[in-house]
């Protein structure tokens, strides 16, 4: 129905631009309905003004800006409809450290609601995981998983001595 | 509501009875390039109801069934089990701990399992209904795809706040 | 044939004329997400003759011209200039150095440059006719791109080998 | 014409399966017309076996298994056809540590006759780099130029104490 999507859509817009301002440590973000008129048909148009930064179509943002502000939309509608739980998928393969160290705080946040499993080549997301398995092919074409420790993983994720699992 | 553990068997390159229990906050995957960890998640995808083959990077269905290695043949079943802690009574079973699991044989029979018991698709997919975990909405991030959420084409957009909605 | 220098100056996030002199073999541009190290790439595309602004990620082709900081006003003119070492005369230019060039204006006027001289992009691009340097063709490879290689879109693969043949 | 069509698909496919063992190390893979009659309208299909595993739909392949197909075949169209500078950014993203070596190992195969520029988070990248370059944003939103050793870069590329430049 009409209402309830622009009841979420307000929930949600709140929260992107909250996240966002969290993820790049300031600058802003918006979305906004073009036809306030005919919400359910409406096309949506996302803006994202990094800090320090003019605001410009989101298409001349950088590789990492774009995932920055593609994960607080994303992370905004977790928080309007929070799901138990949450598989990432290498969202973290363009993040440089900083910015990677800023995801991995967002996760903080949403740790009371949200479970999460993360697959990242990023030692840094992986020092701030609470568990760490690592899967390996040691007989090839057939995976397996080892336990591993954040010792273990030698820089960009490959395992350097799988402790007897 | 927690995701106790993930369990695979003859899924993709998993040969092997393999399980991941998780922790309650972040649980890192890692692991070098084609060892299985995107597979994981393709697991869990497809244990909660997908029926796109091409969601899970294969053509038909049948794909995702451990078709063999340089030493193994090819294997008759892929099976994935779900094991969710309940005790918050968010998923409509009077049980503290719910098992819920899918079967696929080479001959296309598949089965549906929740707590052992045999159900019909239709009856996995419900029991997540209003949970927001599923095979669509926003519990999944695939690899690469996280620049999808900010989809420049008008429709693909809508349908990114439609399924939040 | 090798490129000796690439100096931007009003190009994107290029307030400053900034000049890169390159390695014979490989040079690696590196830095923090959103520093402007794919508008480097962006900018040879452009001076090769790229008319696509999409293909540079802009919507208009102004919007390659340096629009603003907090600090700093928008600038009237952006500047590519490459340098090539032509003492095998790959290009078709009696000269052991050759340098192109190409202004844009706010006003929208464009200006291409061969040594100095003014020509037509028409000019600009014939130059390079043959050596497999352009926008089109393999030397570029922009982010998050190398997947289109694989094509699944049978017209889309055809494209790929047709560029190359 | 379809006879340069077709000596240039051919001088591929040669490339293409020598490169692809170089990069995975063994395995195979393939490129063939779908309709050898009407080469100029077939479609194209392209097959890819890691060392070890079977051979299947090359959607089903992983991340980092995708950009290495991708960058075989990329690099066998370079070789039937040098370009005299490629510029590369960001296409070692996917990679582990092992086969971003082998990525940088099969550059220097190409250095006779191409010179490259590499866009990278990667520090196995940047080790292999004869220069290296770092981009900054001191001022934020005006980008410069830093010249960087590699010894000043950290992790994931982040520019530690760029020199006096
Ligand atoms: N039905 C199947 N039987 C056996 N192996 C399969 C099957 N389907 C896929 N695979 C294999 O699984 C591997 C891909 O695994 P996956 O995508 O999980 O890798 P990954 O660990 O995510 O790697 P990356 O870091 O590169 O993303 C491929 O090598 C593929 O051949
Ligand atoms: N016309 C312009 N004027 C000023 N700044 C611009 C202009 N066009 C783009 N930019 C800025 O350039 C930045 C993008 O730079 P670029 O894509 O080169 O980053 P990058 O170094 O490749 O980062 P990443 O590692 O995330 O890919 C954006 O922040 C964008 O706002
Ligand atoms: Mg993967
Ligand atoms: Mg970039």
């Amino acid at each position: 129905s009409t209402k309830l999507f622009i009841e979420t859509f307000d929930r949600v817009r709140d929260h992107f631009q909250g996240i966002f301002r969290k993820l790049f440590g300031g600058g802003r973000a918006d979305i906004v309905l073009v036809d306030p008129e005919n919400p359910l048909e409406s096309g949506i148009e996302i803006t994202a003004k990094p800090p320090g930064k003019e605001a410009r179509s989101i298409t001349l943002l950088s590789g990492g800006e774009r995932t920055l502000t593609a994960v607080s939309l994303l992370f905004a509608i977790i928080r309007a409809h929070p799901c138990p739980c949450c598989l990432l998928d290498e969202v973290d393969a363009a993040l440089d450290e900083d910015n990677t160290e800023r995801f991995c705080m967002l996760l903080d946040e949403f740790l009371g609601r949200t479970q999460f499993v993360l697959i990242t080549h990023s030692r840094r997301t992986m020092a701030r995981a609470d568990l760490l398995y690592g899967v390996t092919m040691g007989e090839r074409g057939v995976s397996r998983r080892v336990g591993v420790r954040f010792e273990d993983v030698g820089e960009n994720g490959e395992i350097k001595e799988p402790p007897t699992a | 509501m927690k995701l106790k553990f993930i369990e695979l068997f003859g899924f993709k390159s998993f040969a092997e009875r393999v399980r991941f229990d998780l922790d309650r906050g972040v649980t890192a995957i890692v692991g070098p390039n084609g060892c299985g960890k995107s597979n994981v998640v393709d697991a869990v995808k497809w244990v909660l109801g997908e029926q796109r083959a091409r969601s899970l990077r294969g053509n038909e269905m049948t794909d995702v069934i451990f078709n063999g290695s340089e030493r193994r043949p090819p294997m008759d079943m892929a099976e994935v089990k779900l094991v969710f802690d309940n005790t918050e009574r968010v998923l409509p079973v009077d049980r503290d701990e719910v098992a819920i699991g899918r079967r696929l044989f080479r001959s296309g029979e598949s089965e549906y399992l929740i707590d052992g018991q045999n159900v019909r698709l239709k009856d996995l997919r419900e029991l997540f209904m209003g949970t927001g975990l599923g095979p669509g909405g926003y519990s999944f991030m695939e690899q690469g795809k996280i620049d999808s959420v900010l989809a420049s084409n008008p429709t693909d957009r809508r349908k990114v706040f439609e399924e939040a909605a």
